[in-house]
């Protein structure tokens, strides 16, 4: 999916990282969806991540956030069934 | 808990290593597993038991990227572990990254604290929310007993309170910010946040947070001592100094500077002296004063060695706080001196105390 203009702050990398960290952690659904779809989904599991971590919860990719996705950490999903 | 609470159905659980780390002695791989393993028996009914060979309920293994069950490692850093929750077949299994660097300390990640929250899940538990539960998903270090109370409430949930409770000693409690007799260790200005040390603890006032955050300082900087000497700010060269008995660290922002420890010796304190009470850099002068029993030194930090003429008295210098020092710290122009639960304001241009008021007066308590 092309990536959301609100969010072209964010460099690609991060983008792409912080994507694959909902994948696993937060069961972001893997694949395309429909226009827009990608941009509310991702903004609904930053939200859910950003409670989980008692972050601001904004739905942005913001510094905070980021860095909290770049801790070392284990591999069990946050939330929801095991994968 | 998982969906559906799963857990063991008996209180006696089998376990095997199938695999050892290279980066640490079998001995002490053998050591950090069985006690995580204590970690939880310690309060529940549960039971442990090693098997040396075939099929146990909780397999542990070591390996890196994809290791058989299809869910990969990332190498180095990233994940460092994952177990199932209880069931049968890879139920329970729980396996650490190969790539990551194991040790038995702080230095690198420490085995018996991921392999204890590991076994959380191989018992059971999801992740805490909690940043000070041992089921938080993200790594930190704390040495000592890692389970909080959310951890212990959450296991004997499952599987209920262990009926023979060891005697623990429990944690020494946290100080508290209000307690009126509150007094400190150390206290210093960071990057226009305040520290103080009190016990294994720190407080970190900000000036636009209500609150301030207690924090241990071994989970921050696990290789400085639990306790704190004395600390000061010299922002000019964007550095913390913190001292601890003999010895003095540097931090750079909230990171350690490589090339310490060094001893306080080398500022030029005699060797008589094995302690610094409080230290304070004052900006205008470029002088650090440091404080020892009653006695004080200047220290310039331009010419990198102490000042003629000292150590002074204390009491000669700044009438009015007393003859020691437990704390102190340079803010907005003011010299403040903490001694018990007492907090000195010292004006340098009146050349005396202009208040007095209770040590945790910085809190706004």
């Amino acid at each position: 999916a092309p990536l959301p203009t609100e969010e072209s702050g964010i460099e690609t990398k991060d983008w792409l990282s912080a994507e694959k960290y909902l994948r696993r952690f937060y069961n972001l659904p893997l694949g395309l969806q429909g226009a827009g779809k990608a941009s509310d989904t991702m903004r609904q599991k930053v939200r859910e991540m950003q409670a989980f971590f008692r972050l601001k919860v904004t739905g942005n990719l913001d510094s905070n956030t980021l860095e909290v996705m770049s801790m070392p950490r284990c591999g069990v999903p946050d939330v929801g069934e095991y994968n | 808990f998982f969906p559906r609470n799963l857990k063991w159905p008996s209180t006696n659980v089998t376990f095997r290593i199938e695999n050892y780390t290279p980066d640490l002695p079998k001995s002490d791989v053998d050591k950090a597993i069985r006690n995580a393993f204590n970690v939880w028996s310690e309060v529940t009914p549960l039971h442990f038991k090693k098997l040396h060979e075939g099929i146990a309920d909780i397999m542990i293994s070591f390996g890196a990227k994809e290791h058989g069950d299809f869910n990969p490692f990332d190498g180095q850093n990233g994940l460092l572990a994952h177990a199932y929750p209880p069931g049968i077949g890879i139920g329970g299994d729980t396996h650490f990254d190969e790539d990551e660097n194991w040790s038995k300390d702080s230095h690198e990640y420490n085995l018996f604290l991921v392999a204890s929250h590991e076994f959380g899940h191989a018992l059971g538990l999801s992740h805490s929310t909690d940043p000070g539960a041992l089921m938080y998903p993200v790594y930190s270090y704390a040495p000592g007993r890692p389970l909080s109370q959310d951890d212990i409430n959450g296991i004997q949930e499952l599987y209920g309170p262990n009926p023979n409770p060891p005697h623990v000693k429990p944690k020494p409690v946290a100080p508290e910010k209000c307690d009126p007799m509150l007094s400190f260790d150390a206290v210093t200005e960071l990057r226009g946040e305040t520290v103080v040390f009190k016990d294994r603890f720190y407080w970190r006032i900000h000036p636009q947070l209500p609150d301030p955050d207690q924090m241990l300082i071994k989970s921050t900087w696990p290789s400085i001592p639990k306790k704190v000497d004395a600390a000061y700010e010299n922002p000019e060269k964007d550095l913390v100094f913190i001292f601890s008995g003999i010895k003095m660290w540097a931090l750079n922002g909230y990171n350690l500077v490589e090339g310490y420890p060094k001893y306080i010796h080398k500022l030029g304190l005699p060797k008589s002296v094995r302690k610094i009470d409080a230290a304070l850099y004052v900006p205008d002068t470029g002088k650090t004063l440091f404080f020892t029993d009653e006695k004080y030194w200047s220290y310039d930090e331009r010419k990198g060695r102490m000042d003629v003429g000292y150590p002074r008295d204390i009491e000669d210098d700044f009438p009015g706080i007393g003859d020691e020092v437990d704390a102190a710290a340079f803010h907005y122009g003011h010299l403040y001196f903490y001694h018990n639960e007492i907090r000195f304001e010292y004006s340098l241009s009146a050349r005396k105390v202009i208040q007095i008021t209770r040590a945790n007066s910085i809190f706004n308590c």
